[in-house]
C-alpha cells in the first residue's frame, strides 16, 4: 500500500497567490492556510501552515491558536506583536522584522499590528487541522458569550455589552488612528 | 508520560493544598507537582460556587472532565465557529428589523452526577442557578495529546483580575499571609500576578478590536476588579434559556417556582403527553 499511499501523494500546495486567500479584508489584509484538508499529507506530518499578509496599519485581532504552536517566520516587513500568558502579562511586546523567527505557544493570546511597510509572514503550525480562536470579531468567544455574563465578568452596563458583542465584525482591521494611511488592496 | 516519574515507594491520600476564596466561591486545588500527579499527568481541582455565582469564562490547555458533587447549575460553552443557536426574539415594531435583544452559543443545564467534559483550549464559564452551593471536582489531563505545551497545568481567565490556581507560590504566599494575619485583599492587589489575559494586551489594541471606548477596554482587562475567580452576579444571570424562560412565564403567571426534581418530571409529562397526542405515536412536524 506504500506505493498508493506515498508515491502519487501532492506535496505542495500554494498558499502565496492572494486569490486563493481563506480570509481577506481589503483594507487591512488577508490569509490563506494550508492543512490536512487541502493537502492530505499533512495528516502524517501533523503539521499545518498559514501565509498572512498585513496592509500598513493593519491589525490582526486577538485570538489564540487551540490545538497547536505557531511558529512565524517573518517574509516581508515590520510588525509590533503581543503575547499573553496564562497571567494575563505580555511575555512578548515588541517588534519583528524580515528573516525573524517568533514562537506562539499553543493556547497564548496574540495580536498583530503592521507598521510601516506593510508585514507579511508565514506561520507553521504543530496540528494539522489547527484552530483558532478569536477574542473580537464575528466568530469570537465574546460574541458567543451572553450578555449576562459580559455584563457581570467585566462590570458594563448593558448598552457596552451589547457594543462590545456586535461593534467589530472583522478578523483584520486597520487601525483608526492612522486610517488615512490606507492601502488599496 | 515517562516511567521514572512514576517511580515513588508509597502512595498518599491528599487534600487540597492551595485555597483560593473568591467573592462567590472556593477554588481548592491538589499541588500538580506532587508525584502521583506527574505519574498520572493530570491535576485535579475542586471548585465550590455560591448560589448566583459566576465562575468567569476560561479555558485551559489541557482536557478536563468536570463532576458535578452538589447542586445545579449552567454551563455556557464556546466553540469557534459554531453558531449562538440561543437567540432572543426582536422586541421591535413589527416591520421593523432590528437586532435581536441577545444571541449566545448553547447553554447547558447540570447537576448532581454529571460528568462534563470540556476539550483543550475551548471557552467556558459556569453559573450556579441552584439554591444550594455547586461544588465540582475537576480533573485536567495535562498529558493529553491535545496538551502541546508543557505538563503544568494552565487556565487562561477571559475576563476579570482572578488568581492562579495552579500556582505552588500561592500556596505559600496564603500560608505566610495566614501566619501574618493580613488582609488577603491587599496582597491580592500587591503581587500583581495573575489578569486575564486582556490585561497583557495594550488597551488601544482592545479599543481597535472591539471598537469600544477606553472606559470599556479598562473593564474588559479587569482594572481596579478584586472579585476573583468567581463572581457574585448582581440580581439573577439573566439569559436565553428554555428551562429559565419557562420558569420565569410561570412565574408571571403566578405560580411558584419548581424545584429540579419537579421540573423534570413535567417535563417528562409533557413530552409523554405529545406522544399520546400524535396519530401515529411520534412528534408531529
Amino acid at each position: 500500500g506504500l506505493k498508493e499511499t506515498f508515491c502519487a501523494m501532492r506535496l505542495k500546495e500554494n498558499i502565496g497567490d492572494p486569490s486563493r486567500a481563506d480570509i481577506f479584508t481589503p483594507q487591512a489584509g488577508r490569509i490563506s492556510t494550508v492543512n490536512s484538508f487541502n493537502l492530505p499529507i499533512l495528516r502524517h506530518l501533523r503539521l499545518s501552515a498559514e501565509r498572512g499578509v498585513l496592509y500598513n496599519n493593519g491589525i490582526y485581532t486577538p485570538h489564540w491558536n487551540m490545538n497547536a504552536h505557531s511558529v512565524l517566520y517573518v517574509l516581508r516587513g515590520q510588525a509590533r506583536i503581543q503575547v499573553v500568558d496564562h497571567f494575563g502579562q505580555a511575555f512578548f511586546d515588541g517588534e519583528v522584522r524580515q528573516g525573524q523567527v517568533l514562537t506562539v505557544p499553543q493556547h497564548h493570546a496574540v495580536v498583530k499590528q503592521a507598521i510601516s511597510e506593510g508585514f507579511e509572514w508565514v506561520s507553521f503550525k504543530t496540528n494539522d487541522n489547527a484552530w483558532v480562536s478569536p477574542l473580537a470579531g464575528r466568530t469570537s468567544v465574546i460574541r458567543a458569550l451572553p450578555e449576562a455574563v459580559l455584563m457581570n465578568a467585566f462590570q458594563i452596563s448593558r448598552d457596552q455589552a451589547q457594543k462590545l458583542k456586535y461593534n467589530r465584525e472583522e478578523t483584520f482591521l486597520l487601525s483608526s488612528s492612522r486610517s488615512s494611511q490606507r492601502r488599496a488592496a | 508520560r515517562r516511567q521514572n516519574e512514576c517511580q515513588f515507594d508509597n502512595l498518599q491520600a491528599l487534600e487540597p493544598d492551595t485555597r483560593i476564596q473568591a467573592e462567590a466561591g472556593l477554588i481548592e486545588s491538589w499541588n500538580p507537582d506532587h508525584e502521583q500527579f506527574q505519574c498520572a499527568g493530570v491535576a485535579v481541582v475542586r471548585r465550590t460556587i455560591e448560589p448566583n455565582g459566576l465562575h468567569l469564562p476560561s479555558y485551559t490547555n489541557a482536557p478536563q472532565l468536570i463532576y458535578i458533587v452538589r447542586g445545579r447549575g449552567i454551563l455556557g460553552t464556546v466553540f469557534p465557529g459554531c453558531a449562538e443557536t440561543f437567540e432572543e426574539s426582536q422586541r421591535g415594531a413589527q416591520g421593523r428589523r432590528s437586532r435581536p435583544e441577545d444571541r449566545h452559543q448553547k447553554l447547558r443545564h447540570f447537576r448532581e452526577g454529571d460528568i462534563v467534559a470540556i476539550p483543550a483550549g475551548v471557552a467556558y464559564w459556569t453559573y450556579n442557578n441552584g439554591d444550594q452551593q455547586l461544588v465540582s471536582v475537576t480533573l485536567l489531563d495535562t498529558s493529553n495529546v491535545e496538551n502541546q505545551l508543557d505538563q503544568n497545568p494552565r487556565r487562561f481567565y477571559l475576563a476579570g483580575n482572578p488568581e492562579d490556581e495552579f500556582d505552588p507560590e500561592q500556596q505559600q504566599h496564603q500560608q505566610y499571609q495566614e501566619q501574618q494575619g493580613r488582609d488577603r485583599s491587599r496582597r491580592q492587589r500587591s503581587s500583581g500576578n495573575k489578569h486575564n489575559i486582556f490585561r497583557g494586551l495594550n488597551t488601544r489594541f482592545i479599543e481597535e478590536a472591539f471598537n469600544v471606548d477606553s472606559e470599556t477596554a479598562r473593564r474588559i482587562q479587569g482594572q481596579n476588579d478584586n472579585r476573583n475567580n468567581i463572581i457574585k452576579v448582581k440580581g439573577r444571570l439573566d439569559l436565553v434559556s428554555p428551562l429559565i424562560r419557562s420558569s420565569q412565564e410561570r412565574q408571571r403567571e403566578g405560580e411558584r417556582e419548581e424545584t429540579w426534581e419537579e421540573e423534570r418530571e413535567r417535563e417528562q409529562q409533557e413530552r409523554e403527553r405529545d406522544w399520546r397526542r400524535s396519530p401515529r405515536g411520534d412528534y408531529n412536524n
